[in-house]
C-alpha cells in the first residue's frame, strides 16, 4: 500500500480497497474508514505516514476490545480435563487442528484424549487416528454411523476416568443451513455439559482464511449451536487474509485464538493482531 | 433484496420520469454493495458497475416508465451473460478411456466429487465402467477414504504404494486397459496455487494422464482470493471447467463469477451436499439471481 501524497478522499478509498480486498467486507471496511476519518479530524492528522499507524490502531482496538490490548489465548485450567470442542463447516480444517493442537499439548507434557465424534464421513475416525498417533495422543473411537453425542458421552467419561489432562473433540463439517445438524451440534454441547458441567472450556469455530462473508454466518449460526469462545483461522500460508474474523470479533464479538499456517504438526500458531494487518496492509 | 433497493431508490422519481446521473449512480452504490456482500471480486465488480451504468444510461432507460425494474433487468442481463451460457456438455465415449483430473485447494472437495462423477458417468452414459485413481499420497487416510466412497458405489479404486504421483497415474492407466475400465477419474491431493513443487507435480501428473477434463474443484463459500488461486491453477493446466461445491450453504457464491471472468472457464456442476447424488447442472440464471441476493 503505498502511502504518499496528501490525506484525501482517494487516499481513504484506496485504503477501503484493501480491506474489502482482504475480505474485511463492505459494511465493517465502512466503519473502519468512518472511524479513520473521524480520528484524522480530531487529530488533525496531516501526515501520510501517520495514517497507518492510525488504520492498524483502530482495527486492533476492534479485535482486543476486552482483552486489555493482548491477544487472548486458550484457557488453562486448574482442573482435568480441559475439554475443547472443535466445529465448522466442511472441510475448513478441524481435523488437522486438532492434530497440531495435541502435539502442541504433548510436547509441553500434557497427556491428550482425542475424540472421534465425526462419526459420518468416510475414513473420518481414521484420519484422526492417524493425528493422534503423530501427535502421542490417546483416541476414543466408536464406529461410522454411532451417534456422536454418545462417542462424546464415552470419551469424556474415558477422560475423567485416565485423569487425561485436555480433551479435545472432532466434530463433522456441518452447514449451517441444516438444522438437524445445528441441533446434533446443540446435543453435543448439551452432552458434554452432562459430564463435566462447565465444558467445553474452549468451543472453537474453525474457519478457513479463503473464506468470504459467509464467515460471519457461519460464526452467528454455529454460536447459537454451542456458544463460541473463539475461531480458529487456518490456511494462512496461502494468498488469502482472512479479513473476516475483523466482522466476527466486531459484530459478534469471538476473537481469533490460533492460526493455521500449514498442514504439518508444527504449523499451529497463536494468533497475533500486528502479523495479521501487516498482510493486509503490505 | 436488490429489486426493493432500487425500487426504494427510484421510487422518489414517481411522476418526474427520467433517469438522472445521481439516482444512476445511488443504484450504481448499491449493486457494488450487494456483489460485494455476495463475495465477487472487487475489482470485477467495478468493471460490472461500469458497464451496467453504460447501458443505464443510455437512450432506452430514459424512456422507461418504470426505471428500477429497467435497471435491475440490465443489471441481471448482464450478470447472466457473464456467467456464461450453459452449454458445457460432459461428453463420456464407451470404446476408449475417458480420463478426468481433478484439482483445487486444500478441502474444496476433490475427493468427495470424484465419487459423484463416476457415479453420474455411470449412471447417465451408456456401457461406462468407472475407476477412482488415489493420487493424494499426502493427507492422512485419502487414500481409505476414496476407497470407502468407491466401495459404497460398488465402483473400484486405484491405489498402489508409492509417493510417486506420476508412478500411480501410469499403473492405473494399464491397469483400466487390462481391467476394461472407461472412465478413470483422477482425485490428487489438494495445494496451494503458489506451491511451486505441489504446482509441478500437477503439471507432470496432467502429461502422464493427459486427461479429456480437467476440473478445478472451489468451494463456494470462497471470498476475493478466489481470482488469485483460478488464475494461477488455469495458467498452469489450462482447465477445463469449474466445480462449485457446497452450494446446499447460504454462500451467495460470487466467486463462481470471478472465476468466470478471470479464467474464461464455465462453471460446469455444482457439489450440493455430502451424497453421491449431490451433483447438480449449472444454470446460469439461478447462479445470477444468487449472486445478486
Ligand atoms: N495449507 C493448509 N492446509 C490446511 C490447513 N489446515 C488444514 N489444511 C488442509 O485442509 C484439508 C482439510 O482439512 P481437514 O482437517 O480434513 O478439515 P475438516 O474441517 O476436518 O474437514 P471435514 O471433517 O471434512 O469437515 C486437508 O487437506 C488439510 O491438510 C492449513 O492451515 N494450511
Ligand atoms: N455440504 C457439502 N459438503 C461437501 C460438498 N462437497 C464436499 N463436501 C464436504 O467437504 C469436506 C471436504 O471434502 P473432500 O472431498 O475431503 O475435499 P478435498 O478437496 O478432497 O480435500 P483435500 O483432499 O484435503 O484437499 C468433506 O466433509 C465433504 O463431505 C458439498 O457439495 N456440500
Ligand atoms: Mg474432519
Ligand atoms: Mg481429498
Amino acid at each position: 500500500l503505498q502511502l504518499r501524497g496528501k490525506i484525501d478522499e482517494e487516499l481513504l478509498e484506496d485504503l477501503e480497497e484493501a480491506l474489502i480486498k482482504a475480505d474485511v467486507g463492505v459494511e465493517t471496511s465502512g466503519d473502519i474508514i468512518d472511524k479513520l476519518r473521524l480520528r484524522i479530524r480530531e487529530e488533525k492528522i496531516t501526515e501520510t505516514v501517520e495514517i497507518q499507524r492510525t488504520i492498524t490502531g483502530i482495527i486492533k482496538d476492534m479485535m482486543l476490545a476486552d482483552y486489555a490490548g493482548k491477544e487472548p489465548g486458550l484457557k488453562e485450567l486448574n482442573s482435568k480435563p480441559l475439554v475443547i470442542l472443535f466445529t465448522g463447516v466442511n472441510g475448513v480444517g478441524k481435523t488437522t487442528t486438532i492434530g497440531k493442537l495435541a502435539k502442541r499439548y504433548v510436547d509441553t507434557g500434557k497427556s491428550v484424549l482425542l475424540i472421534a465424534a465425526d462419526t459420518f464421513r468416510a475414513a473420518a475416525i481414521d484420519q484422526l487416528a492417524i493425528w493422534a498417533e503423530r501427535a502421542g495422543a490417546d483416541i476414543s473411537r466408536q464406529n461410522q454411523g454411532a451417534d456422536p453425542s454418545s462417542v462424546v458421552f464415552d470419551g469424556l467419561k474415558k477422560a475423567l476416568n485416565s485423569n487425561v489432562d485436555i480433551v479435545l473433540i472432532d466434530t463433522a463439517g456441518r452447514q449451517h443451513t441444516k438444522i438437524n445438524l445445528m441441533n446434533e451440534l446443540n446435543k453435543i454441547d448439551r452432552t458434554i455439559k452432562k459430564v463435566i458441567p462447565d465444558a467445553p472450556h474452549e468451543s472453537l469455530l474453525v474457519v478457513d482464511a479463503t473464506t468470504g462473508q459467509n464467515a460471519l454466518m457461519q460464526a452467528e449460526m454455529f454460536g447459537k449451536a454451542t456458544n463460541l469462545s473463539g475461531v480458529v483461522l487456518t490456511k494462512l500460508d496461502g494468498t488469502a487474509k482472512g479479513g473476516i474474523v475483523v466482522g466476527i470479533k466486531h459484530q459478534l464479538d469471538v476473537p481469533v485464538k490460533l492460526i493455521g499456517v500449514g498442514e504439518s504438526t508444527a504449523d499451529l500458531r497463536d494468533f497475533s493482531v500486528d502479523e495479521f494487518l501487516k498482510a493486509i496492509f503490505d | 433484496s436488490l429489486q426493493e433497493r432500487f425500487d426504494g431508490i427510484f421510487r422518489k422519481l414517481k411522476g418526474k420520469g427520467k433517469l438522472n446521473d445521481d439516482n444512476i449512480k445511488e443504484a450504481m452504490r448499491e449493486i457494488r454493495r450487494a456483489l460485494l456482500e455476495a463475495d465477487v471480486n472487487f475489482k470485477i465488480v467495478k468493471n460490472f458497475v461500469d458497464q451496467v451504468s453504460e447501458k443505464a444510461v443510455g437512450q432506452e432507460v430514459m424512456k422507461s416508465l418504470t426505471p428500477g425494474h429497467q435497471v435491475v433487468k440490465i443489471v441481471h442481463e448482464q450478470l447472466i451473460q457473464l456467467m456464461g451460457s450453459q452449454n458445457f456438455k460432459l461428453n463420456f465415449n464407451d470404446n476408449r478411456t475417458n480420463k478426468i483430473m481433478m484439482v483445487g485447494l486444500q478441502g474444496s472437495g476433490k475427493t468427495t466429487t470424484s465419487a459423484k462423477l463416476a457415479s453420474l458417468g455411470r449412471k447417465k452414459f451408456k456401457n461406462i465402467s468407472p475407476m477412482l485413481v488415489a493420487c493424494d499420497v499426502y493427507r492422512p487416510a485419502a487414500i481409505e477414504q476414496l476407497t470407502v466412497l468407491g466401495k459404497q458405489l460398488d465402483i473400484p479404486t486405484f491405489t498402489i504404494n508409492t509417493k510417486n504421483v506420476v508412478k500411480i497415474a501410469k499403473k492405473a492407466l494399464k491397469e483400466a486397459e487390462s481391467e476394461n475400465k472407461n472412465l478413470l477419474i483422477f482425485d490428487t491431493a489438494g495445494r496451494l496455487h503458489i506451491d511451486q513443487v505441489l504446482m509441478k507435480e500437477l503439471r507432470d501428473l496432467k502429461q502422464t494422464i493427459q486427461p479429456d477434463y480437467i476440473f478445478f474443484v472451489a468451494d463456494a463459500m470462497t471470498g476475493q482470493d478466489a481470482v488469485n488461486v483460478a488464475r494461477e491453477f488455469n495458467d498452469q493446466l489450462e482447465f477445463d471447467g469449474v466445480i462449485l461445491t457446497k452450494m446446499d450453504s447460504d454462500a451467495r457464491g460470487g466467486a463462481a463469477l470471478s472465476i468466470k471472468a478471470v479464467t474464461g472457464k464455465p462453471v460446469v456442476f455444482l457439489g450440493a451436499g455430502e451424497k453421491i447424488s449431490d451433483l447438480e447442472e449449472f444454470h446460469p440464471k439461478r447462479m445470477a439471481d444468487r449472486i445478486l441476493g
